[in-house]
């Protein structure tokens, strides 16, 4: 028996539309820690790591290992039937072909259930070596979706620049080009607002708008996005999730002319 | 394909 309940419902509802435009299909895994998701994007140039701790559940039981596979769009369109205040509990029966969704208002007046059909995905699952990063970036999500979605408009490509003074972010195309540079944050009142760099070394890397622009898509997950970088190995692009977990992202850079 | 790399040139393949 799997059994998970979350009275924070909407982190559910936010996590799918987090990874719906990247991922077409992926597969949960549950143990007695919680869940995990690991899938690559169709290009395999981008990856989503999906971490929900058992003890950020308002109740976990998972009794025995599972693996479902499950078609994400069909996923985000049972999670939008739930409303923002649900409690949404998933289960599941042990070598079950079925996930269930259930869907309680704060009143529990409503109760709805969803059941799903599961999927065999036969996915490649990759190791990634644990990394000490040369660079990391704390930011607001909001300023960094507002960044890529900005800085989109000039290029296909957003060059990401790290110094000791700051981060700097550029695109060029054929209307011109555009620079946006983050200063550290001199006094941090709230850490929430606050740019933070931590560098060893400075970093250059170029990366494709389009698969940072598909990453803000969990901008509502977290106030503040940490970006990892090192020369010549993917970005990581990582937004905690209150109490339970984290998204994180893992985008292969681009070769620079 | 315009410089883009891919992951399973830095990820170990299972």
């Amino acid at each position: 028996m799997f059994e998970a309940r979350l009275l924070r419902g909407s982190i559910l509802k936010k996590v799918l539309e987090a990874i719906k435009d990247l991922l077409t299909q992926a597969t949960f895994d549950c143990d007695d820690s919680g869940i995990q998701l690991q899938a690559m994007d169709n290009s395999h140039v981008s990856l989503v790591s999906l971490q929900l701790r058992a003890d950020g559940f308002d109740k976990y039981r998972c009794d025995r290992n599972i693996s479902m596979g499950m078609n994400l769009n069909s996923v985000a369109k049972i999670l939008k039937c739930a409303g923002d205040k649900d409690t949404v509990t998933m289960k599941a029966q042990d070598n079950a072909d079925t996930v269930t969704f259930v869907f309680e208002s704060p009143n529990q007046e409503k109760v709805s259930d969803y059941e799903m059909k599961l999927m065999n995905l036969d996915l490649e699952h990759l190791g990634i070596p644990e990394t000490e990063y040369s660079c990391t970036i704390r930011m607001p999500s909001a300023e960094f979706a507002r960044i890529c979605r900005d800085l989109s408009q000039f290029g296909d490509s957003m060059v990401i620049a790290c110094t000791k003074e700051g981060v700097k972010f550029s695109a060029t195309g054929e209307i011109g080009s555009a620079n946006i540079k983050l200063a550290q944050t001199a006094s941090v009142d709230k850490e929430e607002e606050a740019v933070i760099i931590e560098m060893d070394e400075p970093v250059t890397l170029t990366f494709a708008c389009q698969y940072l622009n598909y990453f803000t898509k969990a901008t509502s997950l977290s106030p503040q996005v940490q970006l990892s970088m090192s020369a010549d190995v993917p970005l990581v692009v990582e937004y905690r999730i209150q109490d339970i977990g984290h998204i994180r992202y893992y985008l292969a850079p681009k070769i620079e002319d | 394909n315009d410089g883009q790399r891919f992951l399973s040139d830095f990820f170990i393949q299972p």
